[in-house]
């Protein structure tokens, strides 16, 4: 029921 | 040299207690500010991040910035041996190789104190910029706990979907589907009972159904929760705490 995505993909590393 | 000293160990327990099944290790950042965290866990879906004002303490003191490294389960096992209604101070000093925990009975002469050890932890830090968001619930916690749950017994997966004045809590499942609608409501006299929706984009995401159950651990600590979701972004659940936050970010899952 729908991949989930990563939260690396939306916020960068500092 | 950090000593921070709570009128009642219960906030800490609370905070604690919230975080430890999502993330294993934290860094603790004490300034004079008060203390923040920042910590994803492993399958870097969900981010945690607190902030512990120094004005949730009863008394507050941190002359240099510390780095408090803290395994969460270990953390948790002290915090548990104090008393709810204890007061609770943090001590360490500015280059520290643990952190002590004073818990002292307010009725009677018992202090408890306890020391823990630091660990140094290499974590990943992002940077979160100021997001913007199309939608933003208010509602009781408890009541966002209670359908987390319920839906949870459905499906791995829950789909929020916003329009004008109602939020929709929607789960397929294999044996079946449920949903549960909730609409503004102003409560006068109970105002922690009140739904506020501000909308200015309809809004149709899914979560993890499992991330939502470690979020809502954080009920004991506010009566109300706040969600802020943009489309195709990670959302942000909210708790207050009375100086200070407990926010979770959750990335949503998309179809295949």
């Amino acid at each position: 029921s729908g991949q989930q995505s990563n939260l690396l993909s939306f916020f960068g590393k500092k | 040299m950090l000593e921070g000293k709570f009128d009642e160990a219960s906030l800490l327990k609370k905070v604690i207690d919230a975080m430890k099944d999502s993330v294993k290790l934290c860094n603790f950042n004490c300034t004079e500010n008060g203390i923040s965290v920042q910590a994803i866990d492993d399958s870097r879906v969900l981010l945690i991040s607190l902030l512990i004002e120094a004005g949730s303490f009863e008394d507050y003191r941190c002359d240099r910035n510390i780095v408090l490294g803290l395994e969460m389960e270990s953390l948790n096992k002290i915090i548990k041996n104090g008393n709810a209604s204890d007061m609770l101070t943090l001590v360490a000093e500015d280059s520290p190789d643990a952190l002590n925990l004073i818990f002292e009975d307010k009725r009677r002469d018992r202090i408890a104190e306890y020391s823990l050890k630091l660990m140094d932890i290499d974590q990943d830090f992002l940077k979160i910029e100021d997001m913007k968001f199309d939608a933003v619930v208010n509602m009781p916690s408890a009541e966002f706990a209670k359908i987390c749950r319920d839906m949870k017994t459905l499906s791995e997966s829950l789909q929020i979907i916003i329009t004008k004045d109602s939020v929709k809590f929607n789960s397929e499942g294999d044996f079946g589907s449920g949903s549960v609608v909730i609409k503004s409501f102003t409560d006068l006299e109970k105002t922690e009972e009140s739904v506020r929706i501000t909308l200015e984009k309809p809004i149709n995401l899914t979560f993890g159904a499992k991330y939502l159950n470690d979020i809502i651990k954080s009920t004991p600590l506010a009566s109300q929760v706040t969600i802020k979701l943009c489309d195709k972004q990670p959302a942000l659940f909210e708790y207050q705490l009375p100086s200070g936050y407990l926010r979770f970010y959750l990335a949503p899952k998309f179809e295949d």
